[in-house]
């Protein structure tokens, strides 16, 4: 189960705060997955005390995009701790869709690949299974195939540390790279951090996910989780 | 794997210190619900009374609600969303898929809460933990009694952080981020949050 709650001082008129909350929530803590599992009890609240002796803020404030972002950026370290979390996991792993044609789109591909169990096992096994990758993108429930070409689609992982080669390509423009380097792949994915990217090539929208591998580990603390 | 497994996440992730926000104080005690004695009920309030508190919540999707989020969900609604003072949490009993005696337990909380707080429809429940066993509100409650009685609320680090593992359920470590900002005309406010969750993760809240 996720819970969670944010507080501020900061006076906003309590229709902002809902519509602060739901765009904040929306990029956050409902784009993340550790085990594709949605509970019973997930909760976000959050409250504003008006503390801060400023006037309210409203939906036509001045400030109120900036409040709006800055909860939004806060919500996404709060969303990602969980994911780091992950019960057992070894890996933060970003991914991120672009160029799609739409941000629905973007979003459900990139949920897609952040929920496949083979994925995510692949991660913890530091295997470089672009294959996987590639149907979880082909299996994801969009409404129709206008964000997909399998002639433009480019799949790469991406270092996180700064070391070189940043971008490791596992298919380029729907071919894939059978002559990988599998050197780089295992110094990659041998990596806590790193980044799926899938670049769909139809449009200018793009999503991010944050997900983790599937350990041993994960099956022994949910093997007895009642009892 | 070994060199992935070595890190603390807890050294990592949790900080040693933090600003929180102005007019807030949180409470947590070991209620007794948790069979290992770990805390496992906290209580944040608003202590800031110069306007009155804007509250808002999204809440899972799943067609199966458990009773804290109906009855906090209808709070909020009867609300308008203003004048929520306090949250109270419980873990290691969801209060969820208890039907009818699951909704009273919840009402029972912060109905509680309120009494203490000498307010009412003020207090927003949230519970985590196993699915399918009723609340052990004679626990929870002489809980919520120690913490008023006793006067354990603070508004220092070590009270934000033991708030926060008192949340946690399978969590190796607590989830505590806090930030201060400033606005254009220079005031400056501040963003605290805690959170738990380690498994079961993939929500879709609206």
């Amino acid at each position: 189960t996720l819970l969670g709650f944010i507080v501020t001082d900061l006076p906003i008129k309590s229709s902002a705060l809902k519509s602060i909350l739901t765009h904040a929530t929306n990029r956050s803590f409902n784009c993340i997955s550790v085990d594709g599992d949605m509970s019973t009890n997930d909760t976000i609240c959050m409250i504003a005390n008006g503390a801060v002796e400023t006037k309210e803020i409203d939906e036509t404030s001045q400030e109120y995009v900036q409040v709006q972002n800055q909860v939004t950026e806060f919500a996404q370290q709060l969303a990602q701790l969980v994911v780091r979390d992950g019960e057992g996991s070894t890996k933060f792993v970003t991914v991120k869709v672009q160029n799609s044609l739409t941000f629905e789109d973007a979003k459900i591909i990139a949920e897609s690949i952040s929920n496949s169990l083979l994925v995510k096992t692949a991660l913890y096994g530091q295997d470089a299974n672009w294959g996987r990758i590639l149907c979880a993108i082909g299996y994801a429930k969009l409404d129709n195939l206008k964000s997909l070409n399998v002639d433009k689609i480019n799949v790469s992982f991406i270092a996180t540390d700064g070391s070189e080669p940043k971008e490791l390509k596992l298919v380029v423009n729907g071919v894939p790279q059978l002559e990988i380097d599998e050197a780089r792949a295992s110094e990659i994915l041998n990596l806590n951090d790193l980044e799926i990217s899938v670049d769909l090539g139809t449009g200018t929208e793009e999503a991010q996910f944050w997900t983790c591998d599937i350990s041993h580990e994960y099956v022994t603390i949910n093997g007895d989780y009642r009892t | 794997q070994q060199a992935s497994k070595s890190v603390d996440k807890y050294a990592l992730y949790v900080p040693k210190n933090g600003v929180f926000p102005r007019g807030f104080q949180v409470g947590s005690t070991a209620s007794g619900v948790k069979k290992n004695g770990n805390l496992d009920l906290g209580i944040i309030r608003n202590t800031n009374t110069s306007r009155p508190a804007a509250a808002a919540a999204v809440f899972t999707t799943n067609k199966f609600k458990a009773a804290p989020v109906v009855v906090s969900k209808q709070i909020l609604e009867d609300k308008n969303g203003t004048g929520i003072n306090a949250i109270v949490i419980n873990s290691g009993c969801a209060n969820s898929v208890t039907g009818e005696v699951g909704i009273e337990d919840a009402k029972k909380l912060i109905s509680h809460v309120d009494s203490k707080l000498g307010t009412s429809m003020s207090t927003l429940p949230m519970s985590t933990g196993v699915i399918g066993q009723r609340l052990h509100v004679n626990k929870i409650s002489k809980g919520i009694d120690e913490i008023f009685d006793n006067n354990k609320f603070g508004s220092d680090f070590q009270s934000w952080l033991d708030m926060a593992k008192s949340i946690c359920t399978t969590d190796t470590f607590p989830k505590l981020v806090t930030s201060r900002f400033s606005l254009p005309n220079g005031e400056k406010y501040t963003l605290t949050g805690i959170a738990k969750g380690a498994g079961m993760i993939c929500p879709n809240m609206a």
